[in-house]
């Protein structure tokens, strides 16, 4: 039984044992966030005190990029760090962070501009934000998918969260839509859903978290290699899918991969705090384990995972807990009444192809 | 013509409080995405890099490496500041691969170089904002060796309801 998801929970869950821990010296993970918001270091290391007693860690960052804000740690920001580095223990993380930001500038593409600064970056970048697809120019999603390949060929894992409101609705007079977001909808991205454990209070299978985002782009079109996953479960589920008119069958299909995204424990401003829940907190999860594996390669002297999703999308599913059970958050209509994509087996707009087991994820990623 | 990003949102959402036109001297900071070169040579390298099948899988470039392939030509880097030092505006900062700048100028120089744009102060939960709420065109010169101009329009997320979202769904 347990009353949350902390780290021993998801180290659990994931088979990730108390040997599972970063060594290699070369390796380094980062969080960034663009909510003004900022972590706390004595949070973290509440933090570690308190869940982190069962493996190796580290209980500070080891470089903040930008500049700390001032008075409260942000819940987000807490969270980011805390489960990043409860997965990806005992490596070097950096958080990039921009209270401090010129009031007319982006944060996010202040980001984006700073990794094309910086010669020296950690491997692994997992990144909470997204905005309605419809919202965005054409003209800045592609810039900034260019800035993505720029950082995949550099050998870099960006994890973007796939959203909290599942496929998300756009009213348009008479007719509605499901609504993507980006950056999760690009093709150079990997992106992370959410699940939630069958029984909320004890280590089971997953099903999927209702607020999981994912779905179909409007902009991009569907990348080569998740055509054939993305059309199977088009097949599979062809009865049972939301109208047409809802969904773009020819976009790039996400998220690719999930994993826990409800009900975690989190330390913020030195308070233990309940029921988080979100696509950030199961991105940060993910991105800890991709620099687990990036550590084992490291220290076989193979390079980096880089950009994952061709290869991830090669491997099937084959190192991944499958979740074909439940369904996601859709537009409150007649049409859909509420719901948007279902889970199926092998690769859903979800949970992607499903939530990583460590052991088998590693073999596979270390060949 | 001359509309980057004719397609992008430029209302304010639910939220953020207009609290009133920037003044004409107060300094802003602009980042130009200018044109790079090579874009599908990158697209094409991306692929073979994430290939497991490919022989190129795993060779990774460096930054230097990036910055060659996809560097703005002379050209592009000659017209933009040629078009920005004609507005006066001399204090921009480039990055390694050279396709931002990001410029200094105050609001009166940025709605003339800018036509339509129209700085505004927004402020939602202690956050201050500067953004347009017209959309920004540029100058026919320039309208092909740009991508887009940031710091007009998109606004940061907002990420608090985390905890709120969560528990009213459980009420609901």
């Amino acid at each position: 039984l347990h009353l949350g998801v902390t780290p021993a929970i998801l180290r659990a869950r994931y088979n990730l044992t108390a040997a599972d821990v970063g060594s290699a010296q070369n390796n380094s993970q980062a969080v960034a966030q663009f909510l003004e918001q900022y972590y706390h270091p004595a949070d973290l290391a509440e933090f570690m005190s308190m869940f982190g007693r069962s493996f190796q860690h580290l209980s500070q960052v080891d470089r903040v990029v930008g500049t700390q804000g001032e008075g409260k740690a942000g819940l987000e920001a807490s969270l980011d760090v805390e489960y990043i580095m409860s997965t990806g223990a005992n490596i070097s993380t950096w958080v990039f962070t921009n209270p401090g930001r010129h009031e007319s500038q982006e944060p996010f593409l202040q980001w984006m501009v700073l990794l094309s600064n910086m010669s020296d970056l950690p491997w692994v970048h997992t990144i909470s934000y997204g905005d309605d697809e419809d919202s965005l120019s054409t003209a800045y999603m592609m810039r900034i998918n260019t800035e993505f390949m720029k950082a995949g060929v550099r050998g870099l894992s960006l994890l973007f969260a796939s959203g909290d409101s599942g496929a998300g609705c756009r009213h348009l007079g008479k007719e509605n839509s499901f609504r993507p977001s980006f950056p999760a909808s690009s093709p150079y991205v990997t992106t992370v859903g959410g699940t939630s454990f069958k029984n909320p209070f004890k280590v089971t299978y997953e099903v999927t978290d209702y607020i999981s985002g994912g779905g179909f782009s409007n902009v991009f079109k569907m990348p080569g290699y998740q055509v054939g996953a993305v059309n199977g479960y088009l097949n599979t589920v062809a009865a049972t899918l939301p109208p047409q008119s809802y969904f773009n069958t020819s976009g790039r299909a996400y998220p690719d991969m999930a994993a826990l995204s409800d009900n975690y424990w989190v330390v913020t401003n030195r308070v233990p705090l309940p029921w988080v829940s979100g696509t950030s907190a199961s991105t940060p999860v993910v991105g800890g384990m991709l620099s687990l594996i990036n550590d084992q390669r490291l220290l076989k002297g193979l390079p980096a995972l880089g950009f994952l999703n061709p290869r991830l999308y090669k491997l099937k599913g084959q190192p991944l807990f499958d979740v074909t059970e439940g369904c996601h958050l859709g537009c409150l209509d007649e049409k859909v009444q509420g719901k948007g994509f279902c889970a199926a087996p092998a690769w859903d707009p979800v949970t992607g192809w499903g939530t990583p087991n460590y052991p088998a994820l590693l073999a596979a990623l270390l060949k | 013509s001359g509309y980057l990003e004719y397609d992008q949102d430029v209302l304010m959402p639910q939220g953020w409080t207009h609290v009133g036109r920037v003044d004409p001297a107060e300094e802003l900071e602009l980042t130009f995405a200018l044109k790079q070169q090579n874009v599908h040579l990158l697209e094409e390298t991306l692929r073979l890099v994430s290939d497991p099948d490919s022989a190129q899988y795993g060779k990774h470039l460096s930054l230097e490496e990036v910055a060659s392939l996809v560097r703005p030509s002379e050209l592009t880097q000659k017209v933009v500041r040629h078009w920005l030092q004609s507005h006066g505006i001399t204090s921009c900062l480039t990055v390694h691969t050279q396709d931002f700048l990001q410029c200094a100028m105050t609001a009166d120089v940025a709605e003339r170089l800018l036509p339509g744009s129209r700085f505004n102060r927004y402020l939602r939960d202690g956050l201050s904002l500067v953004r347009s709420s017209a959309p920004y065109s540029v100058h026919d010169d320039v309208h092909q060796h740009l991508d887009f101009v940031g710091g007009l329009h998109r606004l940061p997320p907002k990420g608090q309801d985390l905890i709120q979202k969560k528990q009213h769904s459980k009420t609901s």
